[in-house]
């Protein structure tokens, strides 16, 4: 996955990403895509939850998978998440629940609590910090405030690191693939600085949802995990969800 | 690039999105917090139960690949089900009507939705 929070010289928040998934499960020599990635995209849907007719929050989802990966508050927040992989990872946690120790808290089940409950950026930056979870994970979070952007990289336990858009410091966006930001990404599979490239090359006067989706696009950024690409204006409330595919010659991660 | 890893330069124009890597826009539904967690799901997994069960069957099909004697999938449906009834309101009912209007056994539904932490190892 990429997630990237970028601020315009307007102090508007943009929020997108690419959600990748499939790695190993299958392989189709005939289409030479991977299986369960192909039969994800048809389950893609954008979903509008909603309380007495009202739109309480956005989300992207694969029908029958409950939690959430990518979602909008409007006017509030945006929240994405990435896979962290760990050998403490969530098989660990899944085991402890099925012997009865409770106390962690399901990825996919605590994103979904912060859309549904959270009405603000902080008091969601503090539940996905603070929340004991069953498996690690990268939380990326916009907000609707200049400055409000960051990436949560969380253990089952803790946070390890809160890392924010800082304008003072020239970082006018945060972007996270699935490696922890403070060291070097794995080299066979590096779509950080790729990513980053087309974001610098961008420029922070030209951020928009197309120069976003440029990013988005450009290989191995895109490659053949992708499954979606959104995009998100905290602001105006708006979710663009597309199906994606990478024709050869593309990465296979 | 024709090489791994296929890099290529920035692209530019890709928006609004056309072309070969673009395969349509994702559908929305409606979620009604208001109607019961058992029922809110209804609709969509009604839509899309096809391509839920395509997937499902592609996930049990790589279960068999690797383990022939179909035991890890007997195992799945066995232990996986009463794992619902220890999630937290209101996901554990919300699974339960998932499996209902998908017809597809309930530790299968609860084994798509615990695939994240599956897979962080």
């Amino acid at each position: 996955c990429t997630s990237v929070v970028a601020e315009d010289k307007t102090g508007k928040l943009f929020h997108a990403r690419n959600l990748d998934f499939g790695l190993f499960l299958g392989w189709n020599a005939t289409t030479h895509a991977w299986k369960v990635t192909e039969q994800l995209r048809p389950l893609v849907v954008n979903l509008d939850f909603q309380r007495n007719n009202a739109t309480v929050f956005k989300s992207v989802n694969y029908a029958g998978y409950m939690g959430i990966l990518t979602g909008i508050r409007p006017k509030a927040f945006t929240l994405t998440m990435n896979e962290r992989f760990n050998i403490d990872g969530g098989f660990i946690g899944i085991l402890e629940w099925l012997l009865g120790k409770r106390d962690g808290m399901w990825m996919g089940f605590l994103t979904r609590q912060v859309l549904e409950n959270a009405t603000s950026y902080e008091e969601a930056k503090n539940k996905l910090a603070q929340t004991k979870l069953l498996a690690p994970a990268y939380f990326i979070l916009g907000g609707n405030k200049s400055e409000e952007g960051c990436v949560i990289t969380r253990s089952r336990a803790a946070s390890l690191d809160i890392w924010e858009i800082s304008l003072k410091q020239g970082r006018w966006y945060v972007l996270e693939t699935n490696y922890d930001h403070w060291k070097d990404p794995l080299f066979l599979d590096d779509r950080r600085t790729p990513a980053m490239k087309c974001m610098n090359r961008t420029t922070q006067a030209n951020i928009s949802f197309g120069t976003i989706y440029d990013v988005l696009s450009t290989k191995p950024v895109l490659n053949k995990l992708t499954t979606y690409t959104t995009l998100m204006d905290v602001s105006e409330g708006k979710l663009e969800t597309y199906l994606r595919d990478c024709p050869n010659p593309c990465m296979p991660w | 690039q024709y090489v791994p890893p296929y890099t290529e330069e920035c692209r530019s124009g890709t928006y609004p999105p056309s072309g070969p890597t673009f395969k349509g826009q994702a559908p929305w539904y409606k979620i009604n917090l208001d109607i019961s967690p058992r029922q809110r799901w209804h609709q969509l997994i009604s839509d899309k139960k096809a391509e839920l069960n395509s997937l499902i069957q592609g996930i049990k099909d790589l279960a068999n690949a690797f383990f022939p004697s179909g035991k890890l999938v007997e195992l799945v449906d066995k232990y996986m089900g009463p794992l619902a009834d220890t999630l937290p309101f209101p996901f554990g009912d919300e699974i339960k009507g998932i499996a209902e209007a998908a017809d597809i056994p309930l530790g299968e539904i609860v084994l798509f939705n615990v695939f994240y932490e599956l897979f962080t190892v």
